[in-house]
């Protein structure tokens, strides 16, 4: 089985959210995007790792590295989920889970 | 008339089968006509692909592939304890296992090309599914995923919010806008009585759901009902029956060949693999048409436990296998003369508000909505159980998980619910007008490289993703440049303090020089080592003007040390001022100078 799934289950490197952000219309969107990416993740104390395949406005924000304890973790992601929750270019966010797919 | 070589291929039943004629996917005329799959790319997402092996190799993709387990463009396999990461290896093999090579097996379309991406070996996320069912999507034209929730009987599950995006990201932008094709193998949850209706990818509008069915044509043990399953074809059964023989890895206990490649993870390969071939006569089927030859070519066929219905379209439709078999000389006659299928419709009925409680089993709560004129029943028979949809008895899950403890048990209430309906807006004239085109196409007559139906050029996608530097190749690159700036300096060096050196000995000429001391012993026994300028040969009257101002230790020295033969040539050049030439060293031959 890859990954075991539940609520404690986290990404490979710990902790990491997926947000899909408001795409700003005009030219250089991409780039835009990518910057408006970049100052979110820092701003919620994250590194962006990129956007998350071909989808367009989907980035991937993860924990810098370094191992932290688990009280400290508790406390980063209700601030992260906050961050995410109260910026207004952020249409939707998640953070990711393990998920159990089983080969058939 | 098709012989192949490889070894197993005459155990290979499900290609031809001798035994029980009929009872394969039918696929020998086809590759008669030489349609294999060429020119197109089936990617195998899973456990890895072992691209070395004589079967794959040939065939393998190197630019539709990537592991998104290391984050590295090589999708090998790494062997486990459990000796189980041959699962996508076995799977490509189904699909292109090259024939005639002396080797294990045939693959259904040993023309195309396949492709891995590894993602199965290791925690897996919404975002890593996303990145899987995308990746080099202009390049993959058929994603083949043998894999799916678990079949425990219990679990909801299906792609999440990334991974249902980039499935729909993958029909609209994927192959040149054609749309990927995804074919998902249906549920192996038959001893649990699992229902893969509550499988978000088999039940997903835009994959295509394949069942098994064993030698017989029997739904096999470890099969599961499933009202979304397009189509079934072949695999393993119970012990009395055949498996699908098919390529192997050949690490640890693997020996490149197997014969018992068995569930629904064998029959999705053959399926994309059939696809493969319809995508070679005509690749300009989207991913719709695809669905759509499928349910107009699958044949019923008589299975009393089948529970066949026909609906108003006219096709026949079975929660064991749904709209029938699949068979390849059919699906390849469809597509080489299908004509696009109107675009995808949808009929949404407005939010229901119920409001009612659930009572508990046996008594059940039945909500109705008849805005749909539909002449028949069944369209929409719905058995919700708790909070999880879906019709199906669950006999391991109890309708009571997840509440609270059994004593407080609440009525579930059935707030509010909608219906949505996907499909075509043809009228029963156009299905029948399709299906007499088709059956008339099945004698084969238009397969063959003369008739070609106009098929538009897909768009220009560009990949947004390019070419990454990974880590590795990262690390090497700054490496070398170190190495290289480090080397660079050394010699800028070198070369400026012997320029120096030369300078400095140069202020000699304009006034006498003074060697550094030298033992008149070592210079009598000739022993004495001496750096001079290399000597270049140049003709006596230039030399004329050239001697009067350069005057070397060379032509002092050159014939003793010629004789002894042990001077050393070196950068840093001394040169003496001579009181005069030694004429007869310039006596009838070219004289040496520096």
């Amino acid at each position: 089985l890859a990954g075991t799934g539940g609520p404690d289950g986290q990404g490979p490197g710990g902790p990491s959210w997926a947000v899909h952000l408001e795409s700003l219309k005009g030219d250089g969107e991409e780039e835009t995007l990518e910057q408006q990416a970049d100052a979110l993740a820092q701003a919620a104390g994250l590194v962006n790792a990129g956007r998350i395949g071909e989808l367009q406005g989907h980035y991937l924000f993860v924990q810098p590295a370094g191992h932290r304890p688990a009280l400290e973790v508790e406390a980063i992601r209700q601030h992260v989920e906050a961050v995410l929750a109260g910026h207004e270019a952020v249409r939707w966010h998640s953070e990711q889970r393990l998920l159990r797919r089983a080969k058939r | 008339s098709v012989h192949f070589n490889d070894p197993k291929y005459p155990q290979q039943w499900h290609l031809n089968n001798r035994r029980s004629p009929g009872r394969d996917i039918n696929v020998t005329g086809v590759w008669e006509r030489n349609v294999t799959g060429r020119g197109v790319t089936v990617v195998v997402v899973d456990d890895g692909v072992e691209h070395t092996i004589q079967d794959i190799a040939p065939n393998y993709s190197p630019e539709g592939s990537y592991d998104l387990n290391s984050d590295d463009p090589d999708p090998m396999p790494h062997p486990d304890v459990e000796n189980g990461n041959h699962h996508g290896t076995r799977c490509a093999g189904e699909i292109a296992a090259v024939p005639n090579n002396s080797f294990c097996a045939v693959g259904v379309a040993y023309g195309s090309r396949i492709a891995g991406i590894r993602v199965l070996d290791g925690p897996l996320t919404d975002s890593m599914e996303a990145v899987a069912f995308n990746k080099h999507y202009q390049i993959n034209d058929i994603y083949s995923c043998s894999w799916g929730p678990d079949d425990d009987g219990k679990t909801v599950d299906g792609p999440h919010q990334l991974g249902k995006a980039a499935l729909q990201h993958g029909v609209i932008a994927g192959r040149q806008g054609f749309g990927s094709i995804f074919v998902v193998a249906s549920g192996n949850g038959g001893q649990h009585n699992d229902n893969c209706n509550y499988d978000g990818y088999a039940n997903s509008i835009y994959t295509v759901t394949i069942g098994a069915v064993d030698e017989e044509g029997h739904m096999p043990f470890y099969a599961e009902e499933c009202a979304s399953m397009l189509a079934v074809t072949f695999s393993g059964g119970d012990k009395m029956l055949r498996s699908i023989v098919t390529t192997d890895w050949d690490l640890q206990k693997g020996t490149g060949c197997t014969e018992g490649h068995t569930g629904t993870s064998a029959a999705a390969p053959l399926a994309a693999g059939m696809i493969a071939l319809m995508l070679q006569v005509r690749p300009c089927l989207t991913w719709r048409d695809v669905q759509h030859i499928i349910v107009f070519t699958a044949t019923r066929y008589e299975d009393r436990r089948a529970e066949w219905v026909t609906n108003e379209a006219g096709f026949s439709h079975s929660h064991q296998h749904g709209f029938g078999l699949l068979n390849a000389w059919r699906l390849v006659n469809a597509a080489k003369i299908w004509t696009s299928v109107p675009y995808l419709a949808s009929y949404v009925s407005p939010m229901l508000k119920e409001n009612k409680a659930i009572p508990q089993s046996p008594r059940s709560l039945e909500v109705l909505w008849n805005g749909i004129p539909h002449g028949f029943n069944g369209l929409g028979t719905f058995s919700i159980c708790a909070m999880l949809g879906g019709e199906s008895p669950r006999d391991y899950q109890a309708c009571r998980q997840g509440m609270s403890g059994m004593e407080s048990f609440q009525v579930g209430i059935l707030r509010q619910w909608q219906l949505t309906l996907y499909g075509s807006v043809w009228s029963p004239v156009d299905i029948r007008d399709r299906q007499s085109l088709l059956e008339s196409a099945m004698s084969g007559k238009h397969l063959h490289d003369d008739f070609a139906l106009p098929c538009p050029p897909g768009l220009k996608i560009p990949e947004e993703d390019g070419y990454t530097i990974t880590p590795n190749t990262l690390k090497t690159l700054v490496l070398v440049g170190c190495f290289t700036v480090f080397w660079t300096v050394y010699y800028m060096l070198e070369v400026y303090l012997s320029q120096r050196n030369v300078a400095s000995n140069q202020v000699c000429r304009s006034g006498p020089c003074h060697w550094p001391h030298r033992s008149r012993k070592a210079k009598e026994e000739g022993t004495e080592l001496e750096s001079v300028p290399l000597c270049s040969s140049k003709d006596p009257d230039e030399v004329e003007t050239e001697s009067r101002g350069l005057s070397t230790a060379s032509d002092l020295l050159v014939p003793d040390l010629l004789e002894q033969g042990d001077w050393s040539l070196s950068q840093n050049k001394s040169t003496l001022d001579c009181p005069h030439q030694h004429r007869d060293l310039l006596h009838g031959k070219e004289e040496q100078i520096c």
